[in-house]
């Protein structure tokens, strides 16, 4: 699993 | 933040207004894919859901709602205010070829399945891919305008940055997300035949002509 908790980036 | 990623939303924002401007100016989307455009209304809508739920930035919630309301008024100009210039008969790519792979790969291949997540990745892999019927209609048409070729450049080119603020945040915060820089390696290497004919010959002067 990749930790991409909330997407930062637009 | 990092460089990389400031320019390429700076590249993608100048993209935008690049293509805005053409259509308003010119009165014309005459060479402008509105399947595209489609496409890239419903990537910022299906990604950019958690505007008002989740909070990152002022920088990051107004280039959002930049990028919302531009797509959406693109679209407007093409199949509503200049109808009358948009060239049906070259942009015919069938986009239900991209919708269903990339709606498939996001049931398969996401972070979580919950529906925020899905549309997230469902709009990483269409954004990759959005811009096909674009590339397919200049080809078919044979040329481009010089101002849709820097359209295309600079929309190429952002995602390309966002490569490089990948590689950045990979060293200095140990962030990756396998999805985005596999979709986002798909969507810069799909733009490559159009660099190198930018490079070799808008930057030359000369019109950008695809080899009927």
């Amino acid at each position: 699993r990749i930790e991409s908790a909330t997407h930062d980036e637009l | 933040m990092n460089i990389f990623r400031l320019l390429g939303d700076v590249s993608h924002l100048l993209a935008i207004i690049i293509l805005l401007l053409k259509i308003w100016k010119t009165r014309s989307c005459a060479g402008i894919s509105g399947k595209s455009q489609l496409l890239f209304a419903l990537t910022y809508t299906t990604r950019y859901l958690d505007l008002v739920t989740n909070f990152v930035s002022v920088y990051n919630t107004f280039m959002k709602v930049v990028f919302l309301a531009a797509s959406y008024a693109t679209i407007w100009l093409i199949y509503m205010k200049f109808r009358a210039t948009y060239d049906q008969n070259h942009d015919t790519f069938r986009i239900e070829f991209l919708l269903l792979p990339v709606t498939i790969l996001s049931l398969v291949a996401n972070h979580e399945f919950t529906l925020i997540e899905i549309l997230w990745t469902w709009s990483i892999y269409l954004e990759a891919v959005a811009i096909l019927p674009q590339l397919f209609m200049v080809s078919k048409t044979g040329e481009a305008e010089s101002i849709t070729s820097h359209y295309l450049f600079a929309l190429g080119s952002y995602r390309g940055l966002y490569i490089l603020n990948w590689i950045y945040r990979y060293y200095m915060e140990s962030y990756y997300d396998l999805i985005a820089i596999f979709a986002g390696i798909l969507q810069t290497v799909l733009y490559c035949d159009f660099f190198y004919l930018y490079i070799t010959k808008v930057l030359r002067g000369q019109r950008l002509q695809l080899p009927a």
